[in-house]
């Protein structure tokens, strides 16, 4: 699980400060699946940055898998983040060199696997996407949606205990949306992987247990969904 | 308008060839609002492509604005373009060196329009879009439904005869797609300008008069929605 008490985050443009975050506190546990919605430009991917420690905020405690993160290096953030956190990026971020399943086969490399079973389970999981059949494409060479599917891919191969998507469905049709979502879900449930997801579409939140929602740099739990 | 009659595309990686368009009969009345919808990877970004002579197909008739542009070469396509297409792109594609209010001047500066004037008409756009408050923010700076609203601006500013949008509301919350779907539908009844916009939402689809569906390579025109 996770911990965040009083986080803050300003950006400066010269003379001009912009407070984004204003003290969230938030308190996820192993396990939760969470939707966090919000305007656009409210925080959210701001606040997903600092989570998956690849930002830091400006004060305020941060608790991950037990340790105290706020006073961690960069190298032990990265160590942190590469053995627990599976990341979907709102712009995906793929290599463009690579191939689909080179892509894929990122995160294992970073921990050492041997290429020949980092490419294997890289196909796999492009399988489990519906992308078997665009394996040797480089990201030029695929749809918007497809490349959508191989950042989900790569952020499942390293079976990351937590998973932080940001809009993971935005660029997919209604019907690969359900499936992306269905795959998601069974992960939570058979597997235990504890999920947020930052999402604008409301399908896409009420399959989550919990809700919350930012505005004006604060975060609140929504009430459930009346079914 | 446009017509397009036997549309084909297809694309080669080493020796698999993946036929995308297989024939597309397309009639686009000066002033239609129109919606492409289908499935992630059937060719609707190839398709906007062509219509928006950024691409070629492989072989079938193209006319746009009353000209046959199949013969046409790169120069000839890119002043036809510059003069009457606005383009709002799947990755919006933002200049990264450049500011907000700089890149939506783009468009302008082609046309040979001053710098005072094209920075006038890109500060005015993008107020309309919500991002007065942005004018000065490179892409990095910006949140990914930020850079979206920053793209639209930049088809807009120079006031063309067809928009074509790719998936214009993807990173867009509710509130703020629907304010984007109200300025298209302004500049379409108000002032007469052709659109076609590719989309996954069904809200933005049923705001279209005409509605299409590619599958399998080929395009269908959907019966009006009940209202
Ligand atoms: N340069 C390329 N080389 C090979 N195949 C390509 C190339 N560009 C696109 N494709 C393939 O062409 C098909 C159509 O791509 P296109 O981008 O038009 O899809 P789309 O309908 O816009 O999908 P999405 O909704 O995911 O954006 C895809 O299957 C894609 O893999
Ligand atoms: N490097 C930066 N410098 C200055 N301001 C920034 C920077 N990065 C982001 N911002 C600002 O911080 C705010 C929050 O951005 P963030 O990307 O977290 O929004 P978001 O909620 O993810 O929005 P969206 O739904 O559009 O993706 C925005 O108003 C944005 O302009
Ligand atoms: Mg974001
Ligand atoms: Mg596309």
């Amino acid at each position: 699980g996770l911990r965040l008490v009083g986080i803050r985050k300003s950006y400066r443009i010269g003379p001009v400060t912009t407070e984004v975050l204003r003290g969230i506190d938030l308190e996820v546990a192993a396990g939760d699946m969470m939707s966090i919605m919000g305007p656009s430009g409210s925080g959210k991917t701001t606040l997903m940055n600092i989570i998956g420690l690849l930002d830091r905020p400006d004060s305020g405690n941060h608790v991950l898998e037990g340790r105290d993160v706020s006073g961690f290096d960069d190298d032990a953030l990265s160590r942190l983040r590469n053995a627990h956190v599976g990341f979907v990026f709102q712009a995906f971020h793929l290599l463009s060199r690579l191939t689909a399943a080179e892509n894929v086969c990122v995160p294992l490399v970073y921990r050492g696997t041997r290429r020949k079973e980092a490419l294997r389970r890289a196909r796999a999981m492009l399988e489990q996407v519906g992308m078997g059949d665009r394996l040797e494409h480089r990201p030029d060479q695929l749809s918007g949606g497809q490349k959508q599917r191989v950042a989900i891919a790569r952020a499942l191969v390293g079976e990351p205990a937590l998973l932080l998507a940001d809009e993971p469905t935005g660029a997919l049709d209604a019907d690969t949306a359900e499936e992306t979502m269905r795959l998601l879900l069974e992960l939570n449930t058979g597997q235990g992987v504890t999920v947020l997801i930052i999402t604008h579409d409301p399908t896409v939140a009420r399959r989550c247990a919990r809700r919350m929602r930012i505005e004006n740099g604060r975060l609140r739990e929504q009430a459930a969904f009346g079914i």
